[in-house]
């Protein structure tokens, strides 16, 4: 146990690191450490990955996920697709500690955080919106889309699917099927 | 995105992660971070693990959960790392991704995946042996 407490984080993020350390050092929690130190990357959008105003979905828009896990309970506090709320590993902590759940999801997550006192904010930047409109204006390459017309390797959307006409377009063939004389 | 483990010096383990996802996604899209044994997973009798990456693929594999069970199991966290990093090759060879690993005793790994461009991983890692923070690298598999 001579090499405890440890601290390990993905890439070098090395204020994150940092502020975990410190935590630790100065007697906080090991919660408190991932916390913070995962918190620092919030506030510091480690590499663009982190963060607001990055990765800007279909829409512009950036939405955040986060979850944190007590090793002694085993409990867990989750968010994801987090809207207009920065600090995503905070309210997934919120989530642990005030909740019976695991995991909040999308806009109902944000009004959660919001009840447990989180700022609602634009999560947007000039960044992340410099990206999308270099995004859209590349033909939406690259994205996510398989198997959809348009094709989506080539354009942008709205996508649907090729085999399967819509039913809205059936009413219409089947209409003037029987207008004519 | 980053994923944290932190073991404290009674042993307990807690593990973390945060990111705003994938870039251009589809609106709505969830990756592997906030999914408990893929994005990261925390048992104080074994170990912990994080991932980071394509969490499209690696979600479908519970990466860190998969990882802790080798742990648990005496597997030393470099191994453990890698094992779980093979299990997702054999279906997705090409996939972007790294897990970290940690044990109840302190010993840690990193495992990544070997594609054009991602030849090596760098993580950060903090303990008494260490005077501060220090960045290492693996070569990934």
């Amino acid at each position: 146990a001579a090499a405890l407490p440890v601290v390990i984080n993905t890439w070098a993020f090395k204020k994150a690191a940092d502020t975990a350390w410190g935590v630790l050092q100065l007697g906080g929690s090991e919660l408190d450490a991932v916390e913070k130190g995962c918190g620092q990357c919030e506030i510091d959008q480690c590499d663009g990955s982190v963060g607001y105003g990055g990765s800007p979905d279909e829409s512009g828009e950036t939405t955040l996920d986060a979850m944190i896990m007590n090793g002694n309970t085993m409990e867990v506090g989750a968010v994801a697709d987090l809207r207009h709320v920065k600090n995503a590993i905070s309210v997934a902590r919120k989530v642990m500690e005030y909740t019976k759940h695991t995991l909040l999801v999308g806009e109902s997550a944000s009004l959660f955080a919001v009840r447990m006192g989180f700022p609602y904010e634009d999560l947007t930047t000039q960044k992340s919106l410099s990206v999308y409109s270099e995004w859209l204006n590349q033909s939406c390459q690259p994205n996510y889309w398989k198997n959809v017309i348009p094709d989506s390797s080539k354009s942008c959307g709205p996508y649907k699917r090729p085999e399967k006409v819509t039913y809205k377009e059936e009413q219409i063939s089947r209409r003037s099927f029987h207008n004519h004389d | 995105t980053i994923g944290m483990i932190v073991i404290g010096g009674s042993g307990t383990v807690v593990s973390g992660t945060s990111t705003n996802g994938a870039v251009h996604k589809i609106p709505g899209r969830v990756g592997d971070s906030p999914i408990a044994g893929a994005g990261s997973y925390a048992d104080s009798t074994a170990g912990g693990a994080a991932a980071t990456g394509d969490g499209d693929i690696m979600m479908r594999f519970l990466p860190s959960y998969q990882a802790v069970e080798y742990m648990r199991m005496g597997t030393d966290p470099r191994v453990a790392c890698q094992k779980v990093i093979s299990r997702i090759q054999k279906y997705a060879p090409k996939f972007f991704g790294a897990v970290i690993c940690a044990n109840t005793t302190g010993s840690y790994g990193a495992a990544c995946n070997k594609i054009p461009g991602f030849t090596q991983f760098h993580f950060m890692v903090s303990s008494p042996f260490l005077s501060h923070p220090t960045e290492q690298v693996v070569d990934c598999i």
